[in-house]
């Protein structure tokens, strides 16, 4: 099975 | 103040029927350079990114910079009473609460404004790193909406996977399973009816096909759409917008539990 990930974890924050 | 006018009034109808149902309320940021929008999606699996730059307008003034929130729903009620062939211009003023839609017919007899009110909103801006893809796929629009229609009649998730012997989409589902394969095709009389298939390495990627699906309601802002990928990357589902800019959307993989 697949879980989905989260965009914000490939972004950079502020 | 900020006044944009856009001839091609089609396109922001477009862009708005492309992003309602993904996003609901964003910020439109003005500055000199464009109107541009960076948002995610309410369960923060998806990020779409808009810009129009200020040269592809008619008219381009942006006293300063300017970040108005709309709600995306409501923005697009006022922008579906714009024929497609009007004329669109926004108004507002700095620091106030409004933002006025004006639509003009083609032949100037018929003039309409809107206002609608902007709202608050808090949304964090991420800063997206320029990336090297491991490949890059271009294809005609039409043909990728066709397969994640497809696909998703089958299954839940596609499997994008790039090889040398093209690009191909994959999924499983209760009733069976399906492959569809793309090869580079360049031999076309339209370039933006070629598949170009650009493989620095191979790659295979999972993504949710519901997210897909809405992806592709972009299709009608351009012939070709670009897939990036790298397998730490988000996908990149890119559609050009014709001599003004882009709208991006960025969808994280699933992984192996």
């Amino acid at each position: 099975h697949h879980s989905q990930t989260l965009i914000s974890r490939f972004f950079i924050r502020g | 103040m900020l006044e944009f006018r856009l001839v091609q009034g089609s396109l922001l109808k477009k862009v708005m029927e492309a992003i309602k149902d993904l996003v609901t309320d964003a910020n439109f940021e003005c500055s000199s350079t464009g109107f541009s929008l960076q948002a995610m999606d309410s369960s923060h699996v998806a990020l779409v990114a808009l810009l129009l730059r200020s040269e592809g307008f008619e008219h381009y003034r942006c006293d300063r910079n300017l970040s108005m929130g709309m709600n995306l729903n409501n923005m697009s009620k006022m922008l579906k009473c714009a024929g497609n062939d009007d004329i669109i211009t926004i108004k507002a003023d700095d620091g106030g609460d409004i933002v006025t839609f004006m639509f003009e017919s083609p032949s100037q007899d018929k003039i309409s404004d809107f206002e609608m009110k902007l709202m608050d909103i808090s949304s964090e801006q991420l800063g997206i790193p320029e990336s090297e893809y491991q490949s890059i796929v271009r294809m005609p629009a039409a043909e990728f909406q066709r397969i994640c229609k497809d696909l998703s009649s089958i299954g839940d998730t596609v499997i994008i996977s790039v090889t040398k012997e093209g690009v191909k989409f994959s999924t499983r589902g209760d009733i069976g399973s399906a492959n569809i394969v793309c090869r580079q095709n360049t031999s076309v009389d339209k370039p933006e009816e070629a598949t170009v298939i650009e493989m620095k390495e191979p790659v295979s990627l999972t993504f949710a096909l519901r997210y897909m699906n809405s992806f592709t309601k972009a299709t009608p802002l351009s012939n070709s759409v670009s897939l990036s990928m790298s397998s730490d990357l988000p996908l990149v589902v890119e559609y050009k917008i014709a001599d003004m800019g882009y709208l991006r959307f960025y969808l994280a993989p699933k992984i192996e539990d």
